[in-house]
């Protein structure tokens, strides 16, 4: 299964994360 | 040399009628689809993929709803006692399952694969990150993140994209009314537990804005949050819109969490296939999201719009919602599963007669939230807080 996140966010939003990374639930992936 | 020739007369046979067999079953599946096509076009909703090879297409013509909705049946019949340790351990070795985060370590407590599959796991396992901007809904790898581009497309891989319209519906796209949600937060309080990166139990309470009678330390990060969620910050031109697809593979824990505070106005259940979503599909098989059966729900956070979709795929073709007990995916409506709900009569009978039609196929059935809270217009979704899961089948 996925779940795919859609959302608006202001320009300077950033990913921390890389393509193929586990993560896990309540992990923080991105930041302001 | 009799006897070898009835073996070989046998097997000849055996070879003829299983080809044929399955042949015909193919090409019925052809006219059935081809029915529902028709039906489909008519109300104007299109299904494009491009199936590429012939292995693809031939998955492609398989009953996979039906196969799903087996292999939930198989996976919901009980296990002896004592058949349930091994053969959980051997699914958990197959798949990777981590037996340490269970929520109830014994495995005798499953009594079948579909309730060990969404099995719960001690919160302190998964600690919430509240200091970052927005947190992983799930376990599972990353498999794309970014920007959407400028025409609405989101890259499934390399040379393929879909339109984030097509995978969340539009205010003016084809829907069918869904029964609208009996309950008002108002009356009611909510709670949300999670645990920090610290280890602190933290619990966001809601309650009516304003009334002072709130009681958890963390309360006035509420009235903060219900400030922000009302969006006193809200849509700003510069702001962009981002996207993360998360795959979970089947030893993953399948509950999902909300990722950030937010509210929930509507849900649109999209009925589609339940091609599988391994990241070999997602390479191979274009369109993928907006075939498969999923289910959207929108509404804003404090940056504005804010979307979940859970995708289905063949073996979880169910997916729940703790907060919408009407959401039913994967099956066909009976008017049972209405009654049952016990919604006023008025209201049942309303639906009865839409009752009996078949859910169908390529269609958004939308439900709105916008009753759960006169303030919100929507359902508060606090970071940490369960919302739902994927169920096998």
């Amino acid at each position: 299964s996925t779940i795919v996140l859609v959302f608006e966010a202001p320009p300077n939003f950033q990913f921390d994360l890389q393509e193929n990374q586990q993560v896990l639930m309540g992990q923080g992936i991105g930041r302001i | 040399f009799s006897s070898r020739l009835k073996r070989v007369k046998f097997r000849s046979w055996f070879t003829l009628t299983s080809v044929s067999l399955i042949f015909f079953g193919v090409v019925s599946r052809n006219f059935i689809e081809d029915d529902d096509t028709r039906e489909a076009k008519e109300s104007q909703v299109k299904r494009s993929h491009n199936i590429g090879s012939w292995p693809l297409y031939i998955y492609s013509r398989l009953p996979l709803n039906s196969l799903s909705r087996l292999w939930g049946q198989l996976n919901s019949i009980d296990l002896p006692v004592w058949l349930r340790g091994p053969s959980f351990k051997f699914y958990s070795v197959l798949f990777g399952v981590n037996l340490e985060e269970m929520a109830d370590p014994d495995l005798t407590h499953y009594k079948n694969l579909a309730e060990f599959f969404c099995r719960p796991i001690k919160p302190e396992k998964r600690p919430v990150d509240t200091s970052a901007t927005l947190c992983s809904p799930c376990d599972g790898k990353v498999l794309k993140f970014g920007v959407v581009e400028e025409d609405g497309g989101i890259e499934q891989v390399k040379g393929i994209t879909y339109k984030v319209d097509a995978l969340l519906g539009t205010h003016d796209a084809p829907k069918v009314e869904a029964p609208p949600q009996q309950f008002d937060l108002e009356r009611t309080e909510k709670e949300a537990h999670f645990i920090d990166l610290h280890g602190d139990i933290k619990t966001l309470t809601y309650k009516k804005e304003g009334d002072q009678s709130f009681v958890h330390p963390s309360t006035s990060r509420i009235l903060s949050v219900s400030r922000t969620l009302v969006g006193a910050e809200g849509h700003k031109e510069s702001n962009k819109l981002f996207y993360a697809v998360i795959y979970l593979a089947p030893g993953d824990y399948h509950r999902f969490h909300s990722p950030v505070e937010w509210v929930a106005t509507l849900r649109r259940h999209f009925v589609g296939q339940l091609y599988s979503v391994a990241p070999y599909f997602q390479r191979t098989l274009q369109n993928l999201f907006i075939l498969n059966e999923r289910v959207a729900i929108l509404g804003y956070w404090k940056y504005g719009f804010f979307s979940m979709t859970p995708v289905g795929a063949t073996n979880v073709g169910s997916i729940k919602l703790n907060f919408d007990t009407h959401l039913a995916t994967n099956e066909v409506y009976e008017h049972e599963i209405y009654s049952k709900d016990k919604l006023n009569e008025a209201l049942t009978e309303k639906y009865k007669v839409q009752e009996r039609k078949k859910l169908k196929r390529d269609t958004c059935y939308e439900a709105t939230y916008a009753n759960a809270s006169k303030v919100l217009h929507g359902i508060p979704l606090f970071r940490g807080e369960e919302m739902g899961g994927f169920k096998l089948g």
